[in-house]
């Protein structure tokens, strides 16, 4: 099996002002595959809450729109994942 | 991966399985290594004991890597089983900590999860167990332990990440880190599971509101070992009850070793918060591990000085 990559996969981070937000939210974790990082589950998604999760690099778009359209605050964590992934071994071997 | 075991890198399973050898090769009047069990595909689980041999001296059982991406964790575990051997004559509390107490560290708790972290999946958190009547993959090991166990639905279901698995201790690794802790609960005074990320120490509950008989002295304990760990690098940590600091979550090691009647159970959320989230890169290893070993043993030294 070769192993998975996240090229161009992003994380975001959205503060959520109400629970109308917490519910879009909710429902965009129906549609979509988000991995949520913070928290372990979207069950636990509150209002005044920070949510993180990692999209794929086909569904950003969307969920950018979503988030967009209903005016939430987010900022984007990781912008490609894979880089990252790559980059957290900057310690060379002794 | 090619190298050798560093405390400055992250190791995989291989190099950690060689790391456990070493420690007891090197340090035999103080470090012994005990398989507790093994997991789903047959990884052994270790176990290393840090102290003299005194069986019925207090002890504090500590668990790193529950969660497979959570990398930061076994990092630490293996720092503080270095830490513990190489200062132990050296350095004043280490040395009165490790006469008089016993350290159970277990490096890896999901081995088969961690692997698959290495080999196939970097974002993988659950173990690899099969689940009948579904195609899903893996438990989430921390909500497969028996304390209200079944109290939320949203555990219920095999492709969720936080699937509490078919029965309380259905899984292989859960039952042989309960039944350790059972067969050793005489001398346990502090079971310490390591997570990342967020920085936040928490103790019970995660299932309830209820407050904890002692969570006045648990809040203590937490607030102070926030502010031991602040000290090295200014690194800011919160504190408080699992349920009213993250949210309410059913089935948790913590809750379940201080329903076993350990009175004093932490949860530690390594750095960061959020800026890597579990990518945190090595170079972010030893001041993480340093800043962490100030709290841990902080709280050994209270526990030394206030349990009977």
């Amino acid at each position: 099996i070769t192993p998975a990559r996240f090229d161009r996969e992003k994380v975001f981070r959205v503060k959520l002002q109400d629970e109308k937000q917490a519910n879009i939210i909710k429902d965009l974790a129906k549609t979509n595959e988000l991995d949520f990082w913070y928290p372990d589950d979207p069950h636990h998604i509150t209002a005044n809450m920070t949510v993180d999760f990692r999209v794929s690099e086909k569904e950003t778009q969307s969920i950018q729109s979503a988030l967009d359209q209903n005016e939430m605050h987010y900022e984007i964590l990781i912008h490609d994942l894979q880089e990252e992934v790559e980059k957290q071994f900057d310690v060379k071997e002794d | 991966v090619p190298g050798r075991h560093s405390y400055r890198k992250y190791n995989n399973w291989e190099r950690i399985v060689a790391w456990t050898e070493k420690m007891v090769n090197k340090h035999p009047e103080m470090v012994s290594r005990i398989q507790i069990g093994s997991t789903v595909e047959d990884n052994p689980l270790y176990v290393l004991k840090i102290g003299k041999e005194n069986e019925r001296r207090k002890a504090i059982f500590m668990d790193c890597g529950i969660h497979a991406r959570e990398w930061v964790s076994p990092a630490f575990c293996q720092w503080f089983v270095y830490q513990a051997t190489k200062t132990y004559g050296r350095n004043k509390i280490m040395t009165k900590l490790l006469d008089r107490m016993n350290f159970y560290v277990l490096p890896v708790f999901n081995v088969d999860g961690y692997i698959w972290s290495w080999t196939q999946n970097r974002m993988w958190r659950k173990n690899r167990s099969k689940n009948r009547n579904s195609n899903c993959i893996g438990t989430d090991l921390n909500r497969n332990f028996n304390a209200s166990w079944d109290s939320f639905p949203d555990t219920n279901n095999p492709c969720w990440e936080t699937y509490r698995g078919p029965a309380p201790e259905s899984e292989k690794e859960t039952k042989a880190v309960t039944d350790f802790i059972r067969s050793h609960l005489k001398s346990i005074k502090v079971y310490i599971t390591f997570h990342s990320y967020s920085q936040m120490l928490l103790f019970p509950y995660g299932y309830t509101s209820k407050l904890p008989p002692n969570h006045e002295d648990l809040a203590k304990m937490a607030k102070i070992g926030t502010e031991a760990l602040s000290t090295r690098y200014e690194t800011r940590y919160i504190y408080g009850s699992i349920q009213s600091t993250i949210y309410p979550t059913s089935g948790s090691s913590l809750d379940w070793a201080y329903d076993l009647g350990i009175e004093h159970t932490f949860a530690f959320e390594l750095r960061d918060k959020g800026k890597f989230g579990f990518l945190l890169p090595e170079s972010r290893i030893k001041s993480t591990c340093k800043e962490t070993m100030l709290a841990v043993k902080f709280i050994a030294k209270y526990i030394l000085r206030h349990t009977s």
